[in-house]
């Protein structure tokens, strides 16, 4: 797989989180380190398992607060790394998990990227997978390149 | 040419996404 610039992931990811019709701010990198966006796309991805009491454990008033922010996350990505485990039936080893500081603290796209990723294999994984993979179809296809070359790392990662 | 339409690159990424759609899930209903 021919490498990618370290922040073609989050902007290709950034573009297909633009295709989610989602209440919290999701337009640029910086609105997407409280989690809560995040935590709406999920939602929609697995209702069943997302609920509205998990995403009400997210705070929506992060504010300036990177504490807040990095809070929201770890509750975020712990809770993705359930959905593959309990929902998917997957575990992924080897995976770098991304450093939630980097993504509250200072939105490091390489970092966030990474994250986007974890919730790009919920959406392409969960029961009704084929919405996602259909509107990802749609995108330009320089997206779809970086896209397919993010579910294939994840694959490799992927231990049923 | 990845830009341009009907190139090779389109082909890939059509088979890819189309692989991953007939790919089973794990929740999904057997057949039958």
């Amino acid at each position: 797989m021919p490498r990618m610039a370290d922040d073609e992931l989050c902007e290709s990811l950034l573009i297909w989180v633009q295709t989610f019709n989602l209440d919290a701010p999701h337009e640029t990198i910086q609105d997407l380190t409280d989690g809560v966006a995040l935590g709406e796309i999920l939602c929609q991805i697995g209702s069943s398992f997302f609920t509205s009491s998990w995403f009400g454990r997210l705070k929506k008033d992060a504010g300036e607060s990177w504490r807040i922010r990095v809070s929201n996350l770890k509750k975020v990505q712990e809770g993705i790394l359930d959905f593959y485990n309990e929902e998917l039936g997957q575990e992924l080893t080897d995976f770098q998990l991304p450093d939630l500081s980097q993504v509250g603290e200072h939105a490091n796209p390489v970092e966030l990227g990474r994250l986007l990723q974890l919730v790009l294999g919920c959406a392409v994984n969960c029961d009704h997978k084929e919405e996602y993979i259909s509107t990802i179809m749609g995108l330009e296809e320089s997206v779809q390149h970086v896209v397919m070359g993010a579910i294939q790392e994840l694959m490799t990662k992927e231990i049923p | 040419d990845p830009g341009k339409p009907g190139s090779a690159n389109e082909g890939v990424l059509a088979n890819f996404f189309n692989s991953l759609l007939s790919k089973k899930s794990v929740n999904s209903p057997s057949p039958g």
